[in-house]
């Protein structure tokens, strides 16, 4: 259950990020601070919104950068997991080049990242 | 869990933590499970305790001393008439057969919401999430809304109209004597486990109107086999006995209980499958199928009998359905000392033929964020058939009108509010 909680929590968040930037014609930057901003300041939300963007920032611009849907961006910093023997699982269509492939390229992108190294361990 | 160690956040994680595996209110400090705080299981979800340092004064219990004093069951009623020295509790309530309303239910009872403008990137704005808090403390579910308990005009979408209120409206002598006790993912099979916070003591307060309304988690369920994990018909047969045999123990004599039927989920792929959710509405690429597929996929489908591609399974699952209906509507024939006991259907296809004279939608009767609750529109339109199957069908059950009701009104205005 955590697991899929995460998953399906980072796929949300991703995509309403993703969205925000193309609505507002922004950065991914941006989206997240706009995001971050229109969060209550109850229950520490709008800090640990803050805390989280600038957590992952780094990474989902990257990710962004090349392209990543929001499957493929929770799948490479390992939010989601590929269960063994099975197919990943996906929300949106998957990209061109096939999900599996876009997964590997995407983990390659985030490979020497700090953050993701910490999830693994995590 | 890691928050939770620190120890200054020790002892309130423990009292959220009571609160969530109990169904009781956070802050009660009488202990009589009842709030006057709205959230974490307060008034929201039960009548608000219109003191809450007195264990003896609170919603749904027999007036003490006809509240001369004060007002013992917080219906707002209380005092003596100066023109004729006899106490208004007396005067209005006696003989009116007022009763509360108690419902024993799920998250489709509990009202589950998730508001669509949280993924809407389109409109979201500074108030978007400004009930988020909110709706964190009350389990993402709204019973204030909802079409059993609710007794606030909706701020969701839709109107609220309820069993509750249609109650209070027949007799404001019932005012605030309502009792939330659902639970996400609650069903026959847990439902022992949280029935225990149900407020009502056999000799001293009102007798109810109990409703259990369990209509999805019998045969819903996550697993991959899902079919292999549904209710059997014995087994809800032996756990509704068993909450039956409690209900007994504990409801004032001349209670009622009104057992519901399961709902048929086919109605969610029939009409959601080929529809856009809120998170693809902006590019046009995410449908109720694939949101099915991916939530199957990761082991955190609600409903997999339900919310699936196969249509066989689909079919299974809603015959399992019918058939724990009939269980229910079988145990509604037997005769208890404490109560009589009816059963009412959970019809979507009634309550979508009401929805379509409105110039409704079928598809706007499921929650858009989940795909599978019933929508604001959906309870208040089945909170509407149900109370009209009741009224026609067991009147006694309603009680009668009270002829005061006008008078009470004229005297107390409001009556303290919800």
């Amino acid at each position: 259950l955590p697991s899929a909680v995460t998953c399906t929590g980072c796929v949300l968040l991703v995509s309403v990020i993703e969205q925000l930037a193309q609505v507002h014609n922004s950065t991914v930057q941006k989206a997240m601070e706009r995001l971050c901003s229109y969060l209550p300041e109850h229950l520490y939300l709008k800090m640990i919104c803050q805390g989280a963007a600038e957590f992952f920032g780094p990474d989902l611009i990257k990710l962004f950068t090349s392209k990543a849907n929001a499957d493929v961006v929770c799948h490479a910093l390992n939010l989601c997991r590929k269960q063994p023997g099975l197919p990943y699982c996906h929300l949106y269509p998957p990209p061109k080049e096939g999900l599996e492939m876009s997964i590997k390229k995407a983990q390659r992108i985030v490979k020497s990242s700090v953050l993701l190294r910490k999830l693994t361990a995590f | 869990p890691s928050i939770c160690s620190l120890p200054f956040l020790d002892k309130i994680c423990q009292k959220i933590k009571h609160t969530i595996d109990y169904k009781v209110p956070l802050k009660d400090f009488d202990q009589d499970n009842f709030s006057d705080l709205s959230y974490f299981r307060g008034y929201d979800w039960r009548g608000k305790d219109c003191n809450d340092l007195n264990d003896t004064v609170y919603p749904g219990r027999s007036p003490r001393n006809w509240d001369i004093q004060h007002d013992s069951n917080c219906n707002g009623i209380w005092g003596i008439d100066p023109e004729d020295g006899i106490p208004y509790e007396k005067k209005f309530c006696e003989g009116t057969d007022s009763k509360g309303v108690i419902l024993l239910a799920d998250s489709a009872g509990a009202h589950f919401h998730i508001p669509p403008e949280w993924l809407t990137a389109e409109t979201m704005s500074l108030k978007t999430f400004s009930n988020l808090p909110l709706t964190i403390f009350n389990e993402f579910d709204w019973p204030q809304f909802s079409g059993y308990t609710g007794f606030l005009n909706s701020t969701i979408g839709g109107w609220t109209e309820s069993i509750y209120l249609h109650l209070r409206d027949r007799n404001r002598c019932n005012h605030r004597d309502y009792q939330s006790i659902s639970k996400n993912g609650g069903s026959s099979k847990n439902i022992m486990g949280f029935i225990e916070s149900l407020a009502r003591k056999k000799k001293l307060d009102k007798p109810a109107i109990v409703i259990y309304s369990m209509v999805g988690n019998d045969v819903c369920n996550e697993y991959t086999d899902t079919l292999a994990h549904m209710t059997s018909p014995k087994d809800l047969h032996d756990d509704v006995m068993k909450v039956l045999k409690y209900l007994n123990s504990r409801l004032p004599d001349g209670s009622h209980v009104i057992l519901q039927g399961l709902a048929d989920g086919r109605f969610l792929w029939d009409h959601l499958h080929n529809r856009y959710h809120p998170l693809g509405q902006l590019n046009k690429d995410i449908t109720y199928e694939q949101l099915y597929t991916f939530l199957s996929c990761i082991q955190f489908n609600p409903c997999n009998g339900w919310m699936s591609l196969n249509e066989t399974l689909r079919n299974l699952t809603s015959q399992r359905a019918f058939q724990l209906s009939s269980v229910l509507e079988e145990i509604a024939t037997l005769k208890f000392s404490s109560f009589d006991m009816l059963y009412v259907n959970f019809s979507i296809a009634a309550i979508a033929d009401e929805w379509h004279k409105l110039g409704g939608k079928p598809w706007q009767l499921i929650e858009p964020t989940d795909g599978f609750h019933p929508s604001q529109n959906a309870l208040a339109l089945g909170a509407k058939l149900v109370w009209q199957e009741v009224l026609q069908k067991w009147p006694h059950v309603l009680g009668k009108p009270n002829p005061f009701n006008k008078d009470i009104v004229r005297v107390f205005g409001d009556q303290g509010g919800h």
